[in-house]
């Protein structure tokens, strides 16, 4: 449980600054 | 501050635990040795609860520097600070990934939506021009028709 | 039911009661360790008295009767502890939002107001395609449009050109002139014929 809690919630802080990195690039690429 | 509590609780747990294993129950405990060597046990019993005390605080120290403890109960309590204001429960993650990350994309998408509109309204401002120009071009070629027309059926 | 503390797992990088297990592992380890090395000690001084008539079995229940001790006080003491950590330490008060997840607050978007920004994202994004393709055309109908008025300015040219050559031959007006040509040429004819008619 303990190790599901870390990763999932690491996840959690994490990744929608990733997601963000790419939308932002998409939306980047879509305007140029 | 978190971090002083941590440790205030910690130690206090250490301290009513050395309290409770008192000199008199080590020696009532290790009666048999006590009778034969009182002094004895009082040394051992000694080095025994500084020893123990010792090594706690180092392994706590280690949990703590392990954990980043201090920093992060400084940083939790600055953000407790801050967040003095607000009274209702804040957001929680909702359990359904996509939907917490598609929120977090709300700022970009709106900030894309506002570019779209602008350069969809200066498009259509170009459109417009450009499409009085072809108006006005079609006019002047029906124009120029005519006058051909008008001539050549003069020459006719 | 386990209350795995997720938020405050996203916090600190790992869950409060790992942290908790890591302090009560800590006391009881060395509590465990100690009495260990204080048997082994006691053990040592006894060598010296050879005829105390005290054998390690009998050390070894001191040992554990004190441990027991110590161990029950301990747990006691430490379920106390593992509620203050857990409640006071390493809580997040609900009204906490991690700075991470400080979007949220700023933009509550539901399931349904995302969808509708994503769909109206989009036919902007279609609107301005067909912008961008009718701009196209119209362009391109532009560019045609020269072509097509050059084409037909150079007709008129021809036209003015042909009427510039007959004012310059003192045909102002060439139907009028042709009219006359066409007269004249008659006029011709008619004399023709009568000359011919006289020569028979």
């Amino acid at each position: 449980i303990e190790e599901l809690i870390v990763e999932t919630t690491k996840k959690r802080k994490q990744w929608p600054k990733k997601i963000l990195k790419h939308a932002v690039q998409t939306y980047k690429a879509e305007q140029e | 501050s978190r971090g002083q509590l941590f440790d205030t609780v910690v130690n206090t747990v250490l301290e009513k635990l050395v309290a409770a294993g008192s000199y008199e129950r080590f020696a009532s405990c290790y009666r048999c040795f006590y009778k034969l060597q009182p002094e004895m046990t009082r040394s051992i019993y000694e080095e025994f609860i500084f020893q123990l005390q010792a090594s706690i605080k180092e392994e706590i120290q280690e949990v703590k520097k392990e954990g980043k403890l201090e920093l992060l109960f400084d940083s939790l309590d600055k953000l407790v600070e801050e967040a003095k204001e607000q009274q209702e429960p804040a957001w929680r993650p909702s359990g359904t990934p996509e939907e917490d990350a598609s929120s977090a994309m709300v700022p970009y998408l709106l900030k894309h939506q506002s570019y779209l509109r602008r350069v969809l309204k200066e498009k259509e401002k170009d459109n417009k021009q450009l499409a009085e120009a072809v108006l006005a071009g079609r006019g002047r070629i029906k124009e120029l028709q005519q006058q051909i027309q008008a001539r050549r059926e003069a020459w006719e | 039911s386990v209350n795995p503390m997720a938020y405050e797992a996203q916090f600190f990088g790992f869950s409060p009661q790992t942290c908790v297990l890591r302090v009560y592992i800590a006391f009881q380890d060395y509590l465990f360790d100690m009495m260990l090395v204080v048997e082994s000690v006691i053990l040592k001084k006894l060598d010296a008295f050879p005829d105390s008539k005290l054998s390690p079995l009998q050390i070894r229940k001191c040992t554990e009767k004190f441990f027991a001790f110590m161990k029950e006080h301990f747990n006691k003491l430490f379920s106390n502890l593992e509620k203050v950590l857990l409640q006071l330490v390493l809580n997040i008060p609900p009204n906490l939002l991690l700075p991470e997840d400080k979007v949220h607050q700023q933009y509550p978007y539901s399931r349904e107001q995302f969808q509708a920004l994503q769909d109206e994202v989009q036919e902007l994004q279609r609107q301005y395609r067909a912008e961008a393709s009718a701009g196209q055309a119209l362009r391109a109908e532009l560019e045609e449009q020269k072509v097509v008025q050059a084409e037909l300015e150079k007709i008129l040219q021809w036209f003015a050109g042909l009427e510039s050559i007959c004012r310059e031959h003192g045909t102002s007006n060439v139907k009028e002139s042709f009219t006359f040509l066409t007269q004249n040429s008659k006029k011709l004819q008619d004399v023709l014929k009568d000359v011919e008619k006289k020569r028979k």
